[in-house]
């Protein structure tokens, strides 16, 4: 454990926490992509099936729970709740998500640490969790205007994977640890938010509203 | 340098 993990997880964390504060608050998901949120679903199944298999940690295991039920959470908000539901931004949410799948599931398939069940289903979260955000991205750039907490949510979410990064850059010196599944997924994940970081810092020092172009 | 997944990371 060094300070840049733990700090990337208490930024994923407090992501989390920012999006179920809006829905909870506002009674609203706008600006939210579902099908976003049903990918995290997707992503916290298959990569957190270890907590059947694995030895329990005091650290990790009630992470692990804690993303799976808040990312159940907000897909059952987004979904059921009856004022909720009505907000969330169906006709512009329209990114082909089920595309994205099958090619993590393929990928996984034939490259991962190791043949099995456990493991094939473990990097296809790794593929999936990098592409996952996508969705949300292209609802982003529909929108007109973005409220602060959506802002704040996606900044956050990519502020975890960053420093993630800079976690693998400690390991790799600190503890010779080499892991390339994980490390290029990631810097993919990373990249992907390069040009909502760009408008977000520039919106935050300008102190305007936040726009994507 | 481990081989094996980076399963102590969430």
């Amino acid at each position: 454990m060094n300070a840049f993990r733990l700090l990337a997880d208490l930024t994923h964390l407090l992501s989390i926490i920012i999006l179920l504060v809006k829905i909870r608050t506002t009674k609203s998901c706008a600006g939210i992509s579902l099908k976003t949120q049903d990918l995290y679903v997707l992503v916290f199944i298959s990569r957190y099936l270890d907590l059947f298999t694995r030895p329990l940690s005091l650290y990790n295991t009630p992470f692990k729970l804690v993303f799976l039920a808040t990312s159940i959470t907000i897909v059952y908000y987004m979904r059921y709740h009856k004022v909720v539901k009505q907000t969330y931004n169906k006709d512009s949410d329209t990114f082909k998500h089920y595309f994205l799948i099958l090619p993590c599931a393929v990928l996984a398939f034939f490259i991962n640490p190791k043949f099995t069940f456990i493991e094939v289903l473990w990097s296809f979260s790794i593929y999936l969790e990098a592409v996952a955000i996508l969705p949300q991205l292209v609802l982003l750039q529909s929108s007109s205007n973005i409220d602060n907490l959506t802002g704040n949510y996606v900044f956050m979410l990519g502020a975890y994977r960053a420093l993630y990064l800079l976690n693998w850059i400690y390991r790799f010196f600190a503890e010779d640890v080499v892991r390339w599944i994980p490390w290029i997924a990631g810097l993919v994940q990373t990249a992907l938010y390069a040009d909502f970081f760009y408008y977000y810092i520039k919106s935050w020092r300008n102190n305007e509203r936040l726009k994507l172009p | 340098a481990g081989s094996s997944p980076l399963k102590d990371e969430l």
